[in-house]
């Protein structure tokens, strides 16, 4: 996982 | 987006809702732990740079962040203006020193990259993990809550809660996890077993919420 991704989530 | 998390996230604004209503309506904040609301704060304030400093993601990201962040001071304003007489510090009594501190020190250690937006984004995470802990603590002082306080608990214990078999599903539909915000969701979620224990048996089924003695 990119550093980027996991800011979709709340 | 999955039904699991859609769930979880309109649980957390549910959560929010109840709170400023029971606010509102006994035009009162006992038995609220300002400590836990203004860790919220933080949480927020820390997480949601990725509005100004990261990509776009959807409308809906968007609009949840902000309604959080704006909603999580409102509740500190009413708490430290409009409804301070009701507001009781000195049973308020959890030293944030030793959530703040710890958090702080893991964010340092495990994080995505060393940037300052991907700290701040790990502290997050693990600040929101212990953030109830203040809260938790006031409820065993008191020994007693409101039982729109526990709805309030209970919609916010069920966010994290919900957060969980959407993790699962992301990774058997898109191969991957992120080990950081699952194993902080666990914790989180662990934090509220006892109390969801006493909801399910005791307020649920129409009782005041009692801790044992």
């Amino acid at each position: 996982q990119t550093p980027a991704e996991h800011h979709d989530e709340l | 987006m999955n039904i699991f998390r859609l769930i979880g996230d309109l649980s957390h604004l549910a959560s929010i809702f109840i709170l400023l209503h029971k606010i509102q309506t006994t035009r009162s904040c006992r038995g609220i732990s300002f400590k836990t609301q203004a860790l919220y704060v933080t949480v927020f304030a820390t997480r949601y740079l990725d509005l100004i400093f990261g990509e776009f993601v959807s409308v809906y990201n968007v609009i949840m962040k902000l309604f959080f962040l704006g909603s999580s001071c409102y509740i500190l304003y009413l708490m430290k203006m409009k409804y301070k007489p009701t507001n009781d510090p000195s049973i308020d009594t959890f030293r944030l020193e030793y959530l703040l501190g710890p958090c702080t020190v893991l964010a340092l250690i495990f994080n995505f990259s060393f940037t300052p937006v991907e700290i701040l984004w790990s502290f997050s995470i693990f600040l929101e993990a212990v953030a109830i802990l203040p809260q938790l603590f006031m409820l065993q002082r008191t020994g007693e809550a409101e039982a729109i306080t526990t709805h309030y608990l209970a919609a916010l214990g069920a966010y994290r809660a919900l957060y969980i078999p959407n993790w699962i599903y992301r990774y058997y539909t898109e191969g991957s996890w992120d080990p950081i915000a699952v194993l902080a969701g666990l914790v989180q979620t662990g934090l509220y077993l006892d109390f969801f224990y006493i909801y399910v048996t005791k307020v649920l089924q129409g009782q005041k919420f009692e801790l044992p003695a």
